[in-house]
């Protein structure tokens, strides 16, 4: 798809209609204004952006119905072929604009075959009003194709894929789970949990605990399509690519990571394999496979696979410098080929050849801006590039560089 | 393309898959055409965005997804255009 485009930088966006289709007989100006209306609330109620309709020629978001080439470089081609564009956030004057062809039947609570619903259109070009692109995902309103009526507008509901890259670009509107996704028997919500009753008061602390990001250590960090997942008992914490957390409520892993035993209270290591970017998983002497959030056929298996002589490993990440998986277990570590998917000759190694690392690690992952990380209890190490020595400065406090807490929590009597 | 394919289909096709972004514009200097092998790559990837089985070939079922209604916008930039050629 487009390489990710600017966002808009305020969260208080204007609108306006400017110019209505000229068959009002199909659709009269309130509905369309009530279209509009919903179809940018659709994404307002999931992220922090506000829009508001003014009167004025100035709005953020102009929107016409115009046909043929109307001089912005997107002409349109009549009924069919091209329906509708908007143009990417940014500082030029048509940032934001939208535009319809007004040669199509635009229409409303329709059959498919009379015409274009309005509101599905509109919402995947709000989309791109706010600066998303074109997404190849079948259920994803981004797809460039239209794919008929999407429903009463009162009641849509984006597809989680979107909801997905609008949090990346603006994060998530107060009070919105993330991990819910609507349609997947397996996202319903779970019954509520009579605490307390003796049985489940075991429940509650591992409860309690994953849910306090800025004062927990953590079973296992990896980066997972460029971005960065901590996990923690049943729950994880995702940031994106900017170190932006998608929410500061933990999802559930089995909720995401679909196939993983349900009994699995933890997993000790995950991290994306090079070439064919699969993510691997680790629990004891236990490995899965994912391709993407769904388990492969066939796993566990033992991680004797690997040729990994030990009962579990406490970190594993992928070294950018020569894109080689490393495996550490207490003072131990090991340097695994994943092209060939076989171990290295010569290994395992002392970690104190790793200068500066403590020993027995929560896990490690390398990161975009060329260095490798490892975690162990609050904190966390930075090893440049291709060095093998902790750079001056560290360790440094996870909570505080990665889990936006402020220096009160991170300080809480937990720490000591 | 398919031994069917009839020279406007396959103008249509191409025309499609430039202004999308999948095949860089034509040079007006030049008139330099499309080269088959950048053709078939780019129908390719046209077909692999849509769901559809990658052939290479403008196919039926290409044709008929080049013909559904959808966004002006391109579904590739001409930044990746360039960088896939260059691999």
């Amino acid at each position: 798809s487009l390489t990710p485009q600017n966002k808009w930088n305020k969260r208080h966006l204007s609108w306006r209609v400017r110019t209505y289709p000229k068959d009002s007989a199909l659709l009269g100006r309130d509905t369309v204004r009530a279209l509009m209306y919903y179809a940018l609330k659709v994404w307002s109620d999931i992220t922090p952006l506000n829009f508001h309709e003014v009167a004025g020629s100035d709005a953020d978001i102009q929107i016409d119905f115009t046909k043929a080439d109307h001089n912005d470089g997107y002409p349109f081609d009549g009924p069919g072929g091209t329906v509708a564009h908007a143009f990417f956030p940014g500082e030029r004057f048509t940032a934001g604009d939208t535009h319809f062809d007004d040669d199509e039947a635009w229409t409303f609570r329709s059959p498919d075959s009379h015409g274009m619903d309005l509101f599905a259109v509109a919402v995947h070009e709000f989309g791109h009003a706010i600066g998303l692109v074109h997404t190849s995902a079948m259920e994803s309103i981004m797809r460039p194709y239209y794919q008929g009526p999407v429903g009463d507008p009162l009641k849509y509901d984006l597809p989680y894929e979107d909801k997905v890259r609008v949090w990346q670009l603006y994060g998530v509107r107060d009070s919105v789970s993330h991990t819910n996704q609507p349609g997947n028997p397996s996202q319903t919500p779970e019954p509520p949990v009579l605490l307390d009753l003796p049985e489940n008061r075991s429940t509650l602390l591992v409860a309690q605990d994953a849910l306090d990001r800025c004062t927990s250590h953590f079973d296992a960090v990896a980066q997972i399509r460029g971005e960065a997942f901590f996990f923690k008992g049943k729950y994880f914490w995702r940031l994106t690519r900017e170190k932006h957390l998608v929410s500061l409520r933990p999802a559930q892993i089995h909720r995401f990571w679909r196939g993983l035993p349900p009994n699995l209270d933890s997993v000790d290591a995950v991290y994306e394999r090079p070439g064919d970017h699969k993510i691997v998983f680790f629990k004891g002497q236990k490995y899965w496979v994912f391709k993407d959030n769904n388990v492969e056929e066939g796993y566990p298996r033992p991680i004797s696979d690997f040729g990994l002589p030990v009962d579990g490993v406490d970190a594993a990440f992928v070294w950018l410098h020569n894109d080689k998986t490393y495996f550490f277990k207490d003072n131990n570590y090991w340097r695994y080929d994943d092209h060939f998917r076989r171990m290295d000759l010569g290994f395992p190694k002392d970690t104190t050849l790793w200068k500066g690392l403590p020993l027995q690690l929560d896990d490690a992952m390398r990161w975009s801006d060329g260095s490798s990380y490892f975690f162990k209890g609050k904190e966390y190490w930075r090893v440049p590039g291709s060095d093998m020595e902790v750079e001056a400065g560290y360790p440094r406090l996870i909570a505080k560089d990665w889990l936006r807490c402020t220096e009160m929590q991170s300080d809480s009597p937990d720490s000591d | 393309a398919a031994p069917s394919l009839t020279t406007e289909q396959l103008d249509t096709g191409v025309d499609w898959l430039s202004k999308f972004g999948y095949l860089p514009p034509p040079d007006p200097v030049t008139g330099q055409l499309q080269t088959k092998e950048a053709l078939t790559k780019a129908i390719k990837v046209m077909q692999k965005f849509g769901g559809l089985k990658e052939t290479g070939v403008l196919d039926q079922a290409t044709l008929g997804l080049m013909k559904t209604p959808r966004c002006s916008l391109p579904d590739v930039s001409q930044a990746e255009g360039a960088t896939r050629r260059r691999r």
